[in-house]
């Protein structure tokens, strides 16, 4: 077909790119996400075969209150938002019973504002 | 899975350029995650 | 390298729901043009951060750490 890959690709494929029982991982797996409030329970089931890598999302969450370098594609603006939000937590992970966040906003708060 | 494998073909061979480029080298299962990362896209 | 048109119209009437879904010449060749900058922004970012770490082999690790911000990007 126009889309397959050629005889000469699919040798190269197969020597070059091609994970096979012998290597260290067999199959590559991007986490499945699951809405909790959606309750789609059918991803439940998704067990990982023996061999394959789950690829994770949070496995370096610490490193992720800073902007990685990028190449011809800037950071999103959700991207810096998702990064501000990684740079607090880091900040107040170790606070106890006070809540720096808390402090600084409490003088600002306007009983009218709330119900 | 045809599909999957003419995805991991291109994105090999892209890779390929990228690191030839930098003088490095990509690990095959690193390879095969940028593809299924890509194919899901 | 790129990908090849016919493989991406094939790749997107893989994943439309209704069958009388078309696309344009102009909206194949930009999506070409989309995955093509996908995987070398993936591929450049994952480099960086393995010579950041001094590693003249890019691993599934370097590639990880920049993952969630990547996909934040697209």
């Amino acid at each position: 077909k126009a889309w397959s890959l050629t005889e000469e690709e699919f040798r190269l494929w197969n020597k070059l790119y091609r994970l096979r029982e012998s290597d260290e991982f067999n199959e590559i797996v991007l986490p499945k996400t699951k809405f909790e409030s959606l309750q789609d329970d059918d991803l439940s089931n998704h067990e990982s075969r023996p061999g394959s890598y789950q690829l994770s999302l949070s496995e370096w969450r610490v490193w992720q209150n800073c902007p990685f370098p990028t190449h011809q594609v800037d950071h999103s603006d959700r991207c810096y938002h998702f990064i501000s939000i990684m740079e607090m937590i880091d900040q107040i992970r170790n606070e106890e019973d006070e809540c720096s966040y808390e402090l600084k906003l409490k003088p600002y708060l306007q009983i009218g504002d709330i119900s | 899975q045809s599909l999957k494998a003419a995805v991991h073909y291109t994105v090999g061979s892209l890779c390929q350029e990228a690191a030839d480029a930098k003088g490095v080298k990509f690990s095959k299962p690193t390879i095969a995650a940028i593809s299924e990362v890509t194919f899901r896209q | 390298p790129s990908f090849r048109k016919e493989l991406v119209n094939k790749l997107l009437y893989l994943h439309f729901k209704d069958d009388k879904c078309k696309v344009s010449p102009d909206a194949l060749q930009l999506m070409v043009e989309m995955l093509k900058i996908f995987v070398q922004e993936a591929a450049s970012r994952a480099i960086r951060q393995a010579q950041a770490e001094d590693q003249d082999k890019v691993d599934i690790e370097q590639f990880e750490k920049v993952l969630p911000q990547l996909l934040l990007d697209f």
